[in-house]
């Protein structure tokens, strides 16, 4: 089972087309195994991007050198998973 | 386990053998109505179920609504087994469902995607695609709202198979993607083709392919307006509206541009909520509001649908 401990998921929200396509960069960038589960559409709409571990340090730098606002909409991936894994057991009990 | 549909838990997140239970309690409890129709197989083997809800005549025209065609989008597949439950509670006492479901028949596919389910619950919860092998590359699976025959291939997907948006290597080429093509070529009489997604709160018509206006685009507008006004009268969840390709961004191969260019008008996408900050792990408290918001702007498109018949 794959488990997602560390992983973040953050929300970016693009003040203008140049850091749109700041973001759009990041798609390609494929070592960095981003999922996507907001993709950019355009300025002003929020961009929600679930980050591995191993990734965050680089992104989050790259995305404060570029001046590219963003807040950690999920702290630890894996502990909303595991509420929810809990959740559906205990209903179900 | 439930004994029958109204004790069943719509509030929580179920595993897809319970979800098969449902349908089929569902179709034992209503008999007169409701009848499950396998529209082919997933990749793994395991059937697409489709609910019809019917009270009779011949290759009525018809409604499709379906649910969990990305299978990480859980709230989707939840909200279309409280939409089965709604149809046959609502039937004959809600006028205006009972008058259309006295002209048209409704076809709902809540597990669109079950392969890619069964793996959110056992494996990845974050999988979205179907779970066919690549030949050639370590990556499983094709997106399969990218896989149909409507702009393929083209800008707006990926030619990647690791890629999230991965369009597959021809059109249909996913069974889950092929089996509703041609059930809806062979039943030839469908008047609203409606794709559940979530999340961002959006009701989308075509196209997502090309920024060519859709002939329809002044009606679909307008009835969007409507849908998204009755959805947030009940919490005041908020949507946005417009056609894919300028209200998101551009997607090729998408559904209801297929459906779309298949004469079926209204063709529509939501994207139903996250109103906090849970993305795809919406938690379950939130199912029943979802759903129930949601089926008012259903309700616009069907309603619509039954009175302005072409």
């Amino acid at each position: 089972k794959e488990t997602f401990e560390g992983h973040q998921v953050l929300r970016i929200v693009p003040k203008d087309d140049v850091q749109l396509s700041l973001i759009k960069d990041l798609e390609d960038m494929i070592e960095f195994e981003l999922d996507f589960w907001r993709g950019v559409t355009d300025a002003v709409t929020p961009v929600d991007i679930r980050v591995p571990f191993h990734s965050l340090q680089t992104v989050k730098i790259y995305l404060e050198t570029q001046g590219i606002e963003y807040s950690t909409m999920i702290e630890d991936l894996q502990t909303m998973l595991d509420d929810e894994q809990e959740e559906m057991e205990s209903a179900a009990r | 386990q439930p004994r029958n549909t109204d004790s069943y838990d719509y509030g929580r997140y179920h595993p897809i053998n319970e979800i098969y239970d449902f349908q089929d309690m569902l179709v034992a409890e209503n008999p007169n109505m409701v009848s499950k129709i396998v529209i082919g197989q997933s990749y793994e083997g395991r059937p697409l179920n489709v609910l019809k809800f019917s009270t009779g005549g011949t290759n009525r025209p018809a409604i499709w609504i379906d649910t969990g065609i990305h299978s990480r989008e859980w709230v989707t597949q939840a909200s279309g087994q409280w939409f089965a439950k709604k149809i046959v509670t609502d039937y004959g006492r809600d006028p205006t469902l009972t008058a259309i479901l006295n002209k048209m028949d409704i076809f709902l596919e809540i597990v669109t995607n079950p392969d890619g389910y069964y793996y959110t619950h056992n494996n990845n919860r974050m999988w979205r695609k179907t779970r066919k092998p690549n030949p050639g590359s370590n990556c499983v699976g094709v997106d399969p709202n990218r896989n149909w025959d409507a702009g393929f291939g083209g800008p707006g997907a990926s030619g990647r198979p690791c890629s999230e948006t991965y369009h597959g290597p021809r059109a249909n080429s996913e069974s889950e993607v092929k089996s509703i093509v041609d059930f809806v070529k062979s039943h030839g009489n469908f008047k609203a083709f409606i794709s559940i997604h979530s999340y961002s709160q959006m009701l989308l018509y075509p196209y997502g392919y090309t920024r060519t206006p859709v002939k329809d685009q002044a009606e679909l507008h307008s009835l969007a307006k409507k849908a998204i006004t009755d959805l947030a009268s009940l919490y005041g969840t908020r949507y946005r509206y417009g056609s894919i390709i300028s209200t998101i961004y551009q997607a090729s191969g998408g559904t209801i541009d297929w459906t779309y260019n298949q004469g079926i008008k209204y063709s529509y996408t939501f994207e139903l909520r996250d109103t906090g900050r849970y993305g795809f792990i919406l938690p379950p408290s939130q199912i029943i509001p979802t759903a129930q918001e949601t089926w008012l702007a259903l309700m616009a498109i069907m309603d619509h649908t039954y009175k302005n018949p072409y």
